[in-house]
């Protein structure tokens, strides 16, 4: 092999340190030795021939993009379920996809499934007024899989084309609360075929080497069909989703890039890379 | 566990009593993986390993401990002391009240760690009152009513405050600890609303916030599952306002809590709960050895 003069170590150790701090994790250190063994090999002979090498790589670890549109059931509404644990942003993220649905001329009914938090029917009701929608709602404490029922059943009377589920924060530690979200996808999945349509995990910006663990335990209890990563209007590059994407099979489809109804964007595969690489 | 990947890379080892430099090297390796995996910030891994590397080479081991336990135990009483090993509870003004600034990133856990606090300062007898401060969120005034109610404890929000001032939230909070001196509150947690460090106009919302109600204790409610970032998150709200205190949240969970390490080497501020479930009872005692146990598991 031709050795490149003096691979520069120290320009290494900073993809090394730009990758880690983006929460990329353990994976750091093959992609890295990856790249050296390009510029080893003399492929590579610039810094912008590093830094697109590193695009592709990370970029080409995403399956092909599936730009943000929904999965629409083929008739009866389409149920669309929103999961994950505490504080990531589900119920604001499901107001963000309902008014995106708005846009392109669908209907859409929100029902507000968290049963548990104080104060969580009301903050998704404020969003459905804001949105001018219906709102399924329960009492507090009551069944979750109830109100997810009872929004099948209006939307399919009604013939509303989205049926947006909102479901409380959970660890996904906790085995009851992981069997009372099965206990959900079975009451629509009976109530409606196929449903649900779409299933996204919320995940957290800022989530470390954690998200691991979520993806994989939410994946294992229920069919997720998406990933939705928030937050990343902050100084979050969350770069844990990628390993987890690829480890559990689930498309990344959604970032949310703020806390108003129009800060959603469309997964796209290889700007998520030029971010992550700062 | 960390005892037994260090068995692992060391078994070769020969029967002296002494880590040889490559062996320290292999055991190195894997340590820093298991901090980097547990969360721990880039450049607090690095100094930490710099550190181990300086301090492992000849090491002597005794027939009853293998070097991998005699590294792990080295390992755990290092990060014990970087945690912060001496137990810091909350500071209480001589003059009343004492206010509490709850501040953090959006979705935290400040509202429900608000609450939780409140409910273990009423225990104590330190008679608190919480002020909702967060008038963005849909409902966050609602949400700490409702916990208010759950503890007992009285709630001043922007309903209490009118809507003359609706939008200032100095005001508000004002509003909120003059009603907790005619209650005779002696501690007042001020809820406030989720912001990013690089948010400059929440941030300086915060900062005229602080010099208006000169607050004892500016509590730092970080999620335990945060990556990367946390070192970021904390450097932002620190450099800002200067944190009192930390609070790390959701730790009932799996996550390693890495995190931990980074915002108090960030900060320099103690760690002094963490949330440990919803129920607003799930706050306990920051302890340095449990934390660190977790983050080498
Ligand atoms: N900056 C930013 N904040 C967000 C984003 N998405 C949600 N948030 C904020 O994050 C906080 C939590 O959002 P929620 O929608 O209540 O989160 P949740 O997952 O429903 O929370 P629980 O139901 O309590 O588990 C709120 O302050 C939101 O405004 C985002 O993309 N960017
Ligand atoms: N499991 C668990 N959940 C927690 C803990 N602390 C808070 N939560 C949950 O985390 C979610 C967010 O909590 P909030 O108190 O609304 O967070 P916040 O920081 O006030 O959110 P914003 O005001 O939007 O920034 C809720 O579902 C809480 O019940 C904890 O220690 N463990
Ligand atoms: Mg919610
Ligand atoms: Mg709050």
């Amino acid at each position: 092999a031709v050795l490149v003069k003096g691979v520069d170590h120290e320009m290494l150790e900073d993809v090394e340190r730009v990758l880690i701090e983006a929460d990329f994790g353990p994976a750091t250190f093959s992609l890295v030795e990856n790249l050296e063994q390009q510029i080893r090999r003399g492929g590579l002979k610039t810094e912008d021939a590093f830094r697109g090498w590193l695009v592709d790589e990370i970029a080409g670890m995403f399956g092909a993009g599936e730009a943000g549109e929904l999965h629409f059931a083929a008739d009866g509404p389409t149920v669309v379920l929103i999961l994950g644990v505490n504080g990531v942003g589900k119920t604001t993220q499901a107001a963000k996809l309902a008014h995106r649905l708005l846009r392109s001329g669908k209907s859409v009914l929100l029902a507000a499934a968290d049963t548990f938090r104080p104060g969580a029917t009301e903050q998704l009701a404020i969003w459905a007024d804001r949105l001018g929608l219906p709102v399924v709602r329960g009492t507090r404490g009551g069944d979750p899989a109830a109100v997810a029922y009872d929004a099948v059943e209006a939307a399919t009377a009604r013939g509303i084309d989205v049926a947006i589920i909102d479901t409380a924060g959970r660890l996904h530690t906790e085995s009851g609360l992981m069997k009372e979200l099965q206990k959900i996808v079975r009451v629509v999945g009976r109530r409606c075929d196929g449903a649900p349509h779409e299933s996204f995990l919320v995940l957290d910006g800022t989530v470390g080497q954690n998200a691991m663990q979520q993806g994989k335990s939410f994946a294992a209890a229920v069919p997720i069909s998406g990933l939705i990563v928030t937050k990343l209007d902050g100084t979050a590059r969350g770069g844990a989703v990628v390993c987890l994407q690829r480890e559990i099979g689930v498309p990344v489809r959604f970032l949310g890039v703020g806390e108003r109804l129009e800060d959603l964007d469309p997964f796209e595969p290889r700007r998520f890379a030029e971010r992550l690489l700062g | 566990a960390l005892s037994e990947r260090l068995t692992g890379v060391l078994k070769n080892l020969s029967s002296r009593g002494v880590l040889t430099e490559d062996q320290v090297k292999e055991g190195l390796r894997e340590i820093r993986l298991v901090l980097l995996e547990a969360d721990v910030s880039y450049e607090l891994t690095r100094e930490f390993v710099g550190r181990l590397r300086e301090r492992a080479v000849g090491i002597e081991f005794g027939k009853t401990v293998s070097p991998g336990q005699q590294l792990v135990k080295f390992v755990h009483d290092e990060l014990v002391t970087l945690l912060g090993k001496d137990p810091a509870p909350l500071a209480f003004a001589t003059v009343s009240p004492t206010v509490i600034l709850m501040v953090g990133l959006q979705g935290s856990g400040k509202t429900t760690t608000a609450a939780k606090l409140a409910a273990r300062l009423k225990r104590e007898q330190k008679a608190p009152f919480l002020v909702a401060a967060d008038v963005y969120r849909p409902a966050a005034e609602d949400q700490l009513r409702q916990l208010g109610e759950e503890v007992g404890v009285a709630v001043f929000g922007p309903r209490e405050h009118g809507s003359a001032d609706g939008d200032d939230v100095v005001s508000l909070v004002q509003g909120g600890i003059a009603a907790a001196e005619k209650a005779r509150a002696r501690t007042v947690i001020v809820d406030t609303a989720g912001r990013s460090q690089i948010d400059e106009e929440m941030m300086g919302e915060l900062e005229r916030l602080k010099s208006a109600v000169t607050p004892l204790e500016v509590l730092l409610v970080a999620d335990g599952m945060t990556g990367q970032d946390a070192v970021r998150i904390a450097k932002g709200f620190n450099e800002a306002l200067g944190i009192t205190g930390v609070i790390l949240t959701k730790l009932d969970g799996d996550a390693r809590g890495g995190a931990a390490l980074s915002i108090h080497g960030v900060t320099g501020a103690p760690i002094k709960f963490v949330g440990v479930g919803e129920r607003l009872d799930a706050l306990e005692e920051f302890d340095p050895v449990r934390m660190a146990g977790r983050i080498l598991q």
